[in-house]
């Protein structure tokens, strides 16, 4: 949810972008 | 680019003390008994110690790497075992590492040196059977452990905890001639998208109804993450605007900081005081005046 996002710093931010990108098909690095 | 004339450009520093290397080679410096030959070796030895504060490597590989005897590279690594801090760095191992410790500390007593050479692994153990073993009173072998026990074993583990961390700031406060500027700093985040080419698919008859529940939730995911991705962004800015308005004066290096309120920032921002909390933990923030986590900045 958002308060896990809000909490999250950069590097940890990448990861969960990282594995979003590679498991759902409506999201794509621009 | 319309800014850059006016931008003032600087480094920015973490506002933290030096690593555990970068202090002991300014202590280095410092001996007077060293030359530049001495000097240069002493700086290989610093900077190859390992984790634990160690020195690993053989004297002899270090002589040859410098062209000099083994001897002059002890006399180096004796005047840093010795003088510099802290205390049992650049030990060969944690025997020798509290051996340095007891020597420096000028203990007389003949007791721990010998706890430590000959019964280390049995200093936490029991006292009365080393005492036995030692024939000393058990009195004695107790408050031996005890002066023992107060040393560390790997002197670099103390520092290693408090070196300065490798920080990236979250948030960006800039000084542009008399007014601050906002911005995130995104170095790492790539630029992400709605991809919506497959959303044909999700109404299109050629899937089943399980296939097309899960292009749905997929949907809603993506849709949910990149909201929560804005709000993240923008409550962020709104922390750094909020703090450019209630610590203007430390930003400007007029005064020392005082910690706002979280409720009052929370009231402000109009958010759950649980939600700054959210937003301030592991973040960073850049400031004319240093680099500083942004929950400095808060009580």
């Amino acid at each position: 949810g958002f308060l896990e996002i809000l909490a999250k710093s950069q590097v940890e931010l990448l990861d969960v972008i990282e594995q979003l990108v590679e498991t759902n098909l409506f999201l794509e690095i621009a | 680019p319309v800014y850059l004339p006016s931008k003032e450009y600087r480094e920015y520093h973490t506002v933290d003390k030096p690593s555990l290397k970068e202090h002991l080679v300014m202590g280095l410096h410092l001996l007077e008994e060293l030359d530049e030959t001495d000097l240069a070796i002493g700086e290989y030895i610093i900077y190859n110690l390992d984790d634990r504060g160690f020195i690993t490597i053989p004297l002899e590989s270090i002589a040859k790497r410098f062209n000099v005897d083994t001897e002059r590279v002890g006399k180096v690594l004796i005047a840093i075992q010795e003088e510099l801090d802290p205390p049992g760095i650049a030990a060969r191992n944690a025997m020798e590492c509290m051996l340095i410790q007891l020597r420096r500390m000028g203990v007389k007593d003949d007791l721990p040196y010998l706890l430590v050479e000959r019964y280390l692994p049995m200093i936490g153990s029991d006292t009365a059977f080393l005492a036995r073993l030692l024939n000393r009173p058990e009195e004695e072998v107790k408050s031996a452990c005890t002066l023992l026990h107060k040393l560390t074993a790997f002197p670099a583990k103390a520092w290693q905890e408090s070196d300065p961390p490798s920080v990236l700031p979250d948030l960006i406060i800039d000084k542009l001639d008399d007014r601050f500027e906002v911005y995130l700093n995104e170095a790492m985040i790539p630029k992400i998208r709605y991809f919506k080419e497959y959303e044909t698919l999700i109404y299109k008859n050629e899937l089943s109804e399980e296939e097309q529940k899960l292009l749905e939730t997929m949907k809603q995911e993506a849709f949910e993450f990149l909201r929560n991705l804005d709000r993240r962004r923008s409550l962020l800015i709104e922390v750094g605007n909020f703090l450019v308005e209630r610590v203007h004066q430390f930003l400007c290096g007029e005064a020392d900081l005082t910690p706002v309120m979280i409720e009052e920032a929370a009231h402000t921002l109009g958010v759950p005081v649980s939600t700054i909390l959210y937003a301030l933990r592991g973040k960073y923030v850049q400031t004319p005046r240093g680099i500083f986590p942004l929950s400095k900045f808060f009580t």
